[in-house]
This record gives C-alpha cells, structure tokens and sequence, in this order.
C-alpha cells in the first residue's frame, strides 16, 4: 500500500510572513520514516 | 511439556474451511440474487440492455510480468485473500505464527499494544495492530509536515506543470490521481453567502473593495485570491478588520483547534486544473510526495498536518501491487489502483491524501466515513451502472463515486484533523 500527498505549500524564496526560506524536505529519497516524523518544513 | 502431550486426552474436530467458503459463496450468491430481484422489481424490465456493462478494463503497457498481472482477476483474488485472512488462527499457533511474520518482515513485537499477541484472532486483526502510546512521537516543529504513515519515501519533489514524476522518471498528471478539479457541491450547487468584506483579493491591480453576492463573482474574485495566507493577511495589505486579524492569529498558531477551518468557507478549488494552484505570484507551489509501506509496517495512517477534508473522491480502480519494482515498471501505476483521494485545505492552501490499495491491501477504511466502502463488489458494480448510465447520456464517466463532508459547525465546511489525528488505514484483502 501507498500514501500519495500532494499539497500546496510556499515556494522558496516566497515573501510571506511565516514562510521565510518556502518548503523544504527533511527526507532523502529511500529513506525509511517512521509515522510523526518530519517530511519537510515550512 | 512432554507429560501435557502425553496425558492430554486429544480429541479431533474438523476445521470446516470448505464450509465456510461454501457458505460465503452461497452468500454472495443470494446478495447477487436479491440484488438482480431488487433491479427488476425497481427498473421494470430484464435483460441485457438492464444490466450494467463492465467498465473497459484498462490494459498497460509494461514488461511481460505486467502484461500477465493484467489478465488476473486481482480484485477477486484480493477478496480472497481478505477472506482467508480473517479465518480464525488455533489459539496456540497464534504466537509462533506471528512471530514468524514478525521474521519474514520485520515488525517490532514490542511497539505493538497489546501485551499478549495471542488476542489477536488471525492475521489481519494483526495486521491492523495499533501500536503502545508514545511510540511515534510527532516531530515537535509545528510547521512540520508529518510522515502519515510508517514506510519508505519512493518519490517526492515539486510539481512542474500538470505532471506528478513516478520512480525512474515516468509520469502521471494530476487529473488522472485526484481526478478533474472542480469546485465543491456546496459552493456549485447553492448560491455562496456574502463573503466577508475584509477577505481582499490581493493580485496586483485588484482593489478587493467590493462585496462578492454571486457566484460568478465568487468565481472571478477566487480565481484571483485562492490561497489561505493570501486570503488570511491580505498580502502586503494591512488588516482590516479585528475579525480578520484574529482569524490570522489563529491560523498561525497551529494548535488553536479549527483555525484553518474558520475561514475556508469562503474557499474554493474554482474550475481551474490542478496546476494552476501554484500562484502566478510564485508564492506557492504544488508539492508531492509518496510513501510505501511494506507488509510489516504498521498499516494506520495519521494526518500529516492540521487540516480539513472537504471531499472524499473514491477510485474503484484495478488492485496491481505497489511495491517499487512494479511502480518502476508500470507506468500511472497509482492512477490505474483502487484509491481514496481526500481533498482539503491546510494552512498553506490547497491540501490531499491519497491511500493506495493493492492487491494483497485492497480495503481502504477512513475512520470519520463510515459510508466508505472499498475493495467491494457492491461499489464495483456501482461504478459499473454509473459508468454505464454516463455513457447513455454521452458523457465520459468521471471513474470516481464523490462525497462530501459536513461539519457541525457551518464554517468549518468538512472534517477537521489535527496533526498526528488517526485517519484510518490499510486492511488485508
């Protein structure tokens, strides 16, 4: 089985308060995860 | 343990499998039965031109291993497999059988709830195991988007255009995941209530002054301003109103309970593809990302952030294995599989789930929709009469059943989750 997410998320460089740096990823593709880890950050 | 062998006085019972698949099948048989009495008793008439055809059952291209996939009735095997799942285990094969598959795939016994795995019944209560308090510890960073789910991160990137890459670079668009962007029923079907004032488009060259009272408008002044930050600061624009202000406060602290809910009723997707979420201001982007869980993992998922499901779009696909060699080799692989596309907002705009099937994981269950009913021959059949019905008035059928969720509360316009919330999971067969 599979989980497919896809979402809309501030681009990087994006000039929004709360955004800063935009979306970026906190995984390595392969990488094993274990549910309530972090994917990426805002 | 040899005098309890030896002493115990053992007396033989047959274990009725044949029976019991006898009996199921003379089940099915009557559910089909009554289920064809129903159709005559409510149509009026018999026969073929009564009946729903098959939907076409799409063949992919792919390696020879794909090709003969293909011609196997995966569903059905599926069901099977489901079936043979839940008969009940001998109570003292229990531990040394599933400690075997603990083995084979290595799932961590002592993570599992339940002290004494020998409550478990057979292998796909097992399967669906919950795990002890405290053992997936949500990353503390609010604005962490979360793992749903145990398992492996196969893919994930930004979305460039329409498409969504697959492993080795092949690719599926957005459309054939989640289906035709459209806007929601409620907003479609009824006339939209005013909007606040104080929600301001904030494209350049848009004064956002005016009252929105149609739905026409509505259309125009959301196809300009789509996304929660815009809607919730204004842009650059100064606050108008304490209302809005505190709307903002909440959405920006994400463990007010029903922040993000509070302003989404005066969202929608608007009749645009889902490419054109991605701001023409490059403030946002469309991001993905897919995560596979082998056998041994524990098969509940969890919100990966705090959002709202508005919709629920349920695929009655084929059921082809996920696993990486096949998504490897099997182009669109997720857009040809039974799926549940739930469709919603987060903090940041546009946001949705995808739970998968496969063939040996074909039931999809969502804990806050009891209607749902995956890997069914109910919905299959279902699927086929409303394929069947598009086609008789010259329409192309959509391939997915659509629902929508209320909420108590008007505003919050579908089901809340907070972050680490259980949404459901993934069963045998």
């Amino acid at each position: 089985s599979t989980i497919v997410l896809v979402f809309e998320a501030p681009a990087a460089g994006a000039n929004h308060p709360g955004a800063k740096g935009g979306f970026s990823w906190a995984v390595e593709k392969g990488q094993k995860v274990k549910m309530g880890q972090a994917l990426g950050y805002v | 343990l040899r005098g309890a062998l030896k002493d115990t006085k053992v007396k033989w019972y047959p274990i009725p499998v044949g029976l019991g698949i006898g009996f199921l099948g003379l089940v099915q048989f009557y559910k089909t039965q009554s289920r064809e009495k129903e159709r005559i008793e409510r149509e009026g008439f018999e026969g073929e031109e009564g009946r729903p055809k098959k939907r076409p059952r799409i063949r992919p291209e792919g390696p020879w291993q794909v090709r003969v996939m293909s011609t196997l009735p995966l569903k059905a095997m599926s069901r099977l497999w489901g079936k043979f799942n839940e008969l009940t285990i001998p109570y003292y094969l229990r531990v040394p059988g599933f400690k075997l598959y603990a083995y084979i795939f290595g799932v961590n016994l002592d993570e599992v709830s339940e002290p004494d795995i020998r409550v478990y019944p057979n292998l796909s209560a097992f399967f669906y195991r919950t795990l002890k308090p405290g053992v997936r510890p949500l990353d503390p960073n609010p604005n962490a988007l979360l793992s749903p789910a145990d398992g492996r991160v196969l893919q994930f990137g930004k979305i460039e255009g329409n498409d969504i890459e697959q492993v080795k670079g092949m690719t599926y668009t957005i459309d054939a995941l989640l289906g035709k962007n459209t806007p929601t029923p409620s907003l479609s079907d009824k006339q939209p209530e005013p909007v606040n004032q104080s929600y301001k488009p904030t494209a350049p060259g848009h004064s956002g002054e005016e009252l929105v009272s149609s739905e026409e408008e509505f259309a125009r002044v959301n196809g300009i301003s789509y996304t929660l930050p815009n809607l919730l600061s204004g842009g650059d624009e100064s606050h108008d109103s304490p209302k809005q202000q505190k709307l903002e406060d909440q959405a920006a602290d994400p463990s007010s309970p029903g922040a993000v809910s509070e302003v989404r009723a005066d969202l929608a997707l608007g009749e645009k593809p889902w490419y054109a979420l991605i701001s023409p201001d490059n403030r946002t982007a469309l991001y993905y990302a897919v995560v596979y869980l082998a056998p041994g993992d524990y098969h509940r998922f969890h919100s990966p952030a705090n959002w709202v499901v508005e919709r629920r779009r349920h695929f009655a696909g084929e059921l082809y294995s996920v696993s990486p060699y096949l998504q490897r080799t099997l182009p669109g692989l997720f857009t040809l599989n039974e799926r549940v596309v739930l469709l919603g907002r987060w903090r940041w705009g546009f946001f949705s789930f995808v739970p998968v099937g496969a063939t040996n994981v074909g039931s999809i269950a969502i804990n806050f929709d009891k209607e749902l009913r995956t890997n069914s021959l109910l919905t299959d059949t279902a699927a086929d009469r409303a394929a069947d019905e598009a086609a008789a008035r010259g329409e192309p059928y959509a391939g997915f059943a659509e629902a929508t969720y209320t909420a108590a509360s008007a505003v919050l316009g579908g089901h809340a989750l907070r972050r680490g919330d259980e949404m459901g999971g993934f069963k045998l067969g």
